[in-house]
């Protein structure tokens, strides 16, 4: 594992607490988005089958772990915790999923490896990945004045993937033979959904305002 | 042709 590989899983871990903690502290989950987060949960499981019938190591087994754990956790706060959940406005997150979840899994019977269920399914993870941040970012356009820490965890998920571009690159440069259309494509598109917010973030960062997209 | 690489990645 090289250095992008392990920063982009560290930076991926960090913005999960980042959301968890703004969550609990704040006890509000205002301008986070349930849909993305059921999403993530659906990408984690379907990737995730793999825990069953093969092993990478330790660290792999860890943080697939930690990935299902965590969304879990995060859609129970907002659905059932007694405080948090009242905090969500369903009427501003809207998106609906299914435009993002049935194209995905068309083109994953169709654009595969293998055509077997667990490829399938694994295929199908990595294309609704690459989109499943999109009732996120329309939720914070509709948001005035985004919370600092709900920008943060938007901004460290896009980071996450920056780096694993580099590790792409880096495995392309040092391991001969090594290639994953899919992956990569789909991460390419997954990147580039991130720029007009880091953009805007940065933007905000640098004259030190609240964070807020045009609309 | 080649195989694709193992699904070593998260």
């Amino acid at each position: 594992m090289n250095i992008f590989r392990f920063a982009g899983d560290m930076t991926h871990l960090l913005s999960i607490i980042v959301l968890l903690l703004k969550i609990n502290a704040t006890k509000s989950c205002a301008g986070v988005s349930l849909k993305t987060q059921e999403l993530y949960l659906l990408v984690f499981v379907t990737r995730y089958l793999d825990l069953l019938y093969s092993y990478i190591s330790l660290y792999n087994t860890f943080m697939k772990l930690f990935f299902i754990c965590s969304s879990g956790c995060v859609i129970w706060y907002i659905r059932e915790h007694k405080t948090v959940s009242q905090t969500y406005d369903s009427a501003q997150d809207t998106f609906r999923v299914l435009f993002l979840a049935c194209p995905c899994m068309i083109l994953a019977l169709t654009v595969n490896h293998d055509f077997t269920v667990t490829e399938v399914l694994w295929t199908f993870s990595i294309y609704l990945e690459a989109v499943a941040i999109l009732p996120q970012l329309v939720l914070l356009q509709r948001t005035k004045n985004v919370d600092t820490l709900t920008g943060n965890y938007v901004f460290l998920l896009g980071g996450y993937r920056a780096l694993y571009l580099l590790n792409w690159i880096y495995r392309i440069l040092t391991e001969p033979g090594y290639r994953q259309w899919i992956v990569w494509i789909s991460g390419t598109i997954q990147t580039a959904i991130y720029c007009d917010f880091f953009y805007y973030y940065i933007k905000s960062w640098r004259n030190n305002e609240r964070l807020s997209l045009p609309s | 042709e080649a195989q694709e690489a193992p699904k070593d990645e998260l």
